[in-house]
């Protein structure tokens, strides 16, 4: 099946977008909790603060803090931005 | 900036490099973590020494993808560089890096100690901040390394969690950063003014103000080569073929102009260096080997023009990259040195280190 490459970026920009809003956008448990072993059966135990953020408001939280047009979106000039070689600590509170 | 308190409730930490990376020889990752720690130390009251042994506050390692315990995983050539945890125990305060980049001393692949002094603000409790011109934004910018790294927001942070530098330490931690672009004697102040900053030297050793040009003067491009004070208070900034004259914090209109409307032939490209001489109203401009005198008055290069600098400044005999007129002594820059010279007696007086304005 002919693969179209403007799908097959446009796939590469979501999961590019997903992790990235991921790693930076979504707040991150105090490490010294993670190192431990944690029974995964039942999710509300892990005591993990799940983020109930949408996409749509990290990526606005996101475009706020590098001074980008706030769109919601993944335009151009915030593709690019994600792109850049950085620091792996996130930009929201840890 | 952004802080994650509560910081370290200590102000004497230690560290261990814990592996290095096979990118540099040990001496460099060695003397880039030093540096990037000497940076925090010399705006804190922070110390830090060194451990081999044994678990450190700060514990620095490199790895790949999925490295030891740590939570964190990286990913591989580019994307993230490094991370850091914040003061605490455990993970706390540890900084990794990841083994995958190309680490360097220099500006090609990524600058070690430019990324640990980042990585070791987080290692301190400082966040991300969104000023892009600040050490602590997350995405990485190679800058001069002659260039002292904080902007005044990782200052601000970073004394927000721990204080101020104990008064002994005023200025010596802009000592290693001292490269003399240009000097000059502005507004009744000594200004030391290098790619992107500017350092206002109080008298008296009342202290060192440091500012980003961009705060007095936005209009004006960073990188500047050479400024001077002219008889009628106005401050004109060289970069290039162009200049800017300034009054106090307005750019004059019709700026920047072109080098050769004050009379420089079209060969000339840049000047190195300027020093207005206010009894005389003439101006000497040094480029090479060489200077020029301008007349301010009558606005117009003298005839005669451009004469060997060595001949009327005899002991000047190197580029000259600033020179400044103080209590009717002349002092030219070059490199790490400066000349202290009495233009009446036609003489160089003393050798001095450039940065002795700084108490260096």
């Amino acid at each position: 099946v002919p693969v179209h490459p403007e799908n097959d970026s446009q796939g590469d920009n979501a999961k590019l977008v997903q992790d990235y809003l991921n790693k930076f956008y979504a707040v991150e448990s105090d490490p010294n909790q993670l190192g431990l072993k944690i029974n995964v059966s039942d999710p509300k135990k892990l005591g993990w603060r799940t983020n109930a953020e949408s996409t749509t408001q990290k990526l606005q939280k996101m475009q706020q803090f590098f001074g980008l047009k706030v769109t919601g979106k993944p335009d151009t000039e915030t593709l690019e931005m994600m792109k850049k070689p950085r620091c792996g600590v996130p930009d929201v509170g840890l | 900036y952004g802080i994650t308190l509560p910081g370290w409730k200590k102000n004497n930490l230690t560290y261990r490099i814990v592996n290095h990376t096979p990118d540099m020889s040990k001496k460099d990752v060695d003397k880039a973590v030093e540096k990037a720690f000497e940076v925090w130390s010399s705006v804190t009251p922070l110390v830090f020494s060194r451990i081999h042994e044994g678990i450190a506050d700060i514990m620095i390692a490199f790895g790949t993808k999925a490295h030891g315990h740590c939570p964190r995983y990286f990913d591989g050539p580019l994307g993230i560089l490094a991370h850091a945890f914040p003061p605490g125990i455990g993970f706390g305060g540890d900084v990794h890096f990841d083994e995958d980049e190309n680490w360097t001393a220099g500006s090609a692949g990524f600058n070690l100690f430019l990324v640990a002094a980042h990585e070791f603000g987080h290692a301190l409790g400082l966040s991300h901040s969104n000023d892009q011109r600040a050490l602590m934004f997350p995405n990485y910018a190679y800058v001069s390394l002659s260039e002292f790294p904080l902007s005044p927001d990782d200052i601000s942070g970073i004394q927000s969690i721990y204080g101020e530098a104990f008064k002994s330490q005023c200025c010596s931690h802009y000592c290693a950063y001292i490269e003399m672009f240009v000097v000059s004697y502005l507004l009744q102040n000594l200004f030391h003014i290098s790619i992107r900053h500017l350092w206002r030297v109080y008298p008296d050793n009342l202290g060192v103000e440091r500012e980003l040009i961009s705060t007095f003067w936005p209009a004006l491009s960073p990188g500047i080569e050479a400024a001077y004070e002219n008889n009628k208070d106005q401050i004109l900034f060289f970069k290039g073929n162009r200049f800017w004259a300034v009054s106090g914090y307005r750019v004059l209109l019709g700026y920047p102009k072109n080098i050769n409307t004050l009379g420089f032939p079209k060969g000339v490209k840049k000047i190195d260096a300027a020093v207005c001489n206010k009894n005389t109203g003439k101006t000497d401009f040094f480029i090479g080997d060489k200077y020029w005198r301008f007349d301010e008055n009558s606005q117009s290069m003298e005839k005669g023009y451009p004469r060997q600098t060595v001949k009327d400044f005899p002991g000047i005999n190197q580029k000259v990259d600033a020179v400044f007129q103080q209590k009717g002594l002349l002092y030219f820059f070059h490199g790490s040195k400066q000349w202290e010279f009495d233009p009446t007696a036609k003489k160089v007086i003393r050798e001095i280190k450039s940065n002795s304005w700084f108490n260096c």
